[in-house]
């Protein structure tokens, strides 16, 4: 997180806001309560506390404007510069600006969600510059996820509270049961570090954790993390696996009973489908990893310390499977956690090692960390 | 003669405009560039690699599509440097 300089903030914890006008997006009670919950993000972990004035100036004035409306910083137009707030201090400090340009919605995954929009916007008027963490709400890209699930993340709080200390009517020792822990970002050169799954995706390769995915490019050492939602707002968090199949250009990510098939960056439509519909029996309720296996032209679908082999050009499961990982990969430790195929070897991951395996001879080669790709 | 680090052209002006526009909105970049082109592509080349080093790309001061997908993506409008 980061603060403006000279830590600038409020002086008092008692602020007031006031909504001087509203988007024809929504209704005024959408609005209303939007802007509501916004500022409780901050007050629930703060001392701080806010008061709707319906007239006169306010700490927070809150407005929707589009193209140059009145500060010197003008809208860019739909897309682009999505809103902005200013620090703390009289006048303008504290106000946000809201670009009438944008399509606010309040429940769907369509247009830019007022919430987290305005609970961004609201960071800054509180004293947070940008974060430089992915999954904070103060990084600077817009992201979609679930309002009525969210939960500050721990950067947003930390910041916050360097600011104003923690909320005084909650006590450590006894966190709201309302609010899971707060979402962490997680650290690629954590050398116990567990991934979801990983998959190669038309020569780069995507490594997925939580709410998040790795992307790392051949040519780079420098994985870039990214939040699964900011490209792919459907596609669940906290995934089972993933894998490539070659033969039909696609990515296929599992979660529970249902798959999701991706070409190139973009979602397939028709999906999510059943993991009955990639062939496995209706007895196998969730996968723990997936793989196309080059050598085979199957793909293998592992659950645990079992794994299935599939024929995709004969759309059905090849007889005798389910079969243990450890008979057909000599010297797998563990559950089968996630797995991919790349230049030759076979990665099986099991909690935080990968065991390196020839994809030709199935020869256990080495037992490397599971983040072995991510340029640690 | 004068050596000093060029960009590779950009696919479009378009996009020329989108990185220069990004650059001096979020990153302070100063019109400099008609003034004294070589030190205007030296301050490009500053502001990107410090674009790139907030949004944890490969930092090479040199544009690349990926930087130009963060570019393109909607956001917040108040600048990334804190000052």
């Amino acid at each position: 997180y980061t603060t403006f300089p000279g830590n600038t903030k409020w002086k008092t914890n008692k602020l007031t806001y006031r909504i001087v006008n509203y988007t024809p997006d929504l209704p005024q009670s959408e609005v209303d309560r939007a802007i509501e919950n916004a500022l409780q993000v901050w007050a629930r972990v703060t001392p701080l506390r806010f008061t709707r004035l319906y007239s006169g100036t306010a700490d927070i004035m809150i407005s929707f404007g589009r193209g140059d409306h009145g500060d010197g910083y003008p809208f860019d137009g739909p897309d682009g510069t999505l809103a902005h707030a200013f620090a703390p201090s009289v006048g303008i400090g504290g106000d946000a600006h809201f670009d009438e340009d944008e399509t606010f919605t309040s429940r769907s995954s369509s247009g830019y969600n007022l919430f987290l929009v305005a609970a961004h916007e609201f960071g800054h008027a509180l004293g947070l510059s940008h974060s430089t963490d992915p999954g904070a709400l103060m990084y600077p890209v817009y992201s979609y996820t679930d309002p009525e699930r969210f939960s500050l993340p721990l950067d947003d709080i930390r910041g916050i509270q360097s600011l104003y200390g923690p909320n005084p009517d909650v006590t450590p020792e006894k966190p709201d049961p309302e609010k899971p822990t707060p979402p962490t970002t997680p650290n690629a050169c954590d050398p116990n570090l567990v991934i979801d799954g990983i998959t190669t995706l038309r020569g780069e390769m995507m490594v997925f954790k939580n709410r998040f995915f790795w992307r790392v490019y051949p040519q780079s050492n420098q994985p870039e993390l990214t939040l699964i939602k900011s490209f792919w707002p459907d596609i669940p968090d906290n995934i089972d696996a993933a894998y490539e199949s070659i033969k039909a250009d696609r990515v296929f990510i599992f979660k529970g009973e249902k798959v999701w098939a991706l070409s190139g960056y973009d979602v397939v439509s028709g999906y999510p489908k059943t993991l009955s519909s990639m062939g496995l029996p209706a007895t196998v309720k969730r996968i723990t990893a997936a793989l196309y296996d080059e050598v085979s032209g199957k793909t293998l679908f592992f659950d645990n310390k079992y794994y299935y082999s599939y024929d995709e050009t004969k759309r059905q499961m090849d007889k005798g499977y389910p079969k243990l990982v450890e008979k057909s990969f000599v010297g797998m430790q563990g559950g089968v956690t996630a797995a991919l195929q790349y230049r030759g070897f076979t990665y099986l991951f099991s909690g935080s090692n990968m065991h390196e395996f020839s994809s030709r001879s199935k020869k256990l080669h080495r037992v490397l960390r599971s983040n072995y790709f991510l340029g640690c | 003669a004068h050596c000093a680090p060029l960009l590779p052209p950009l696919s479009s002006t378009q996009d020329q405009k989108v990185v220069e526009t990004y650059l001096m909105k979020f990153y302070d970049l100063k019109n400099e560039t008609d003034s004294d082109p070589h030190r205007g592509v030296h301050q490009m080349t500053l502001k990107l690699k410090e674009m790139q080093q907030f949004f944890g790309l490969e930092v090479t001061g040199v544009m690349d599509s990926n930087t130009l997908e963060v570019m393109k993506k909607p956001r917040c409008g108040v600048p990334d440097l804190a000052e």
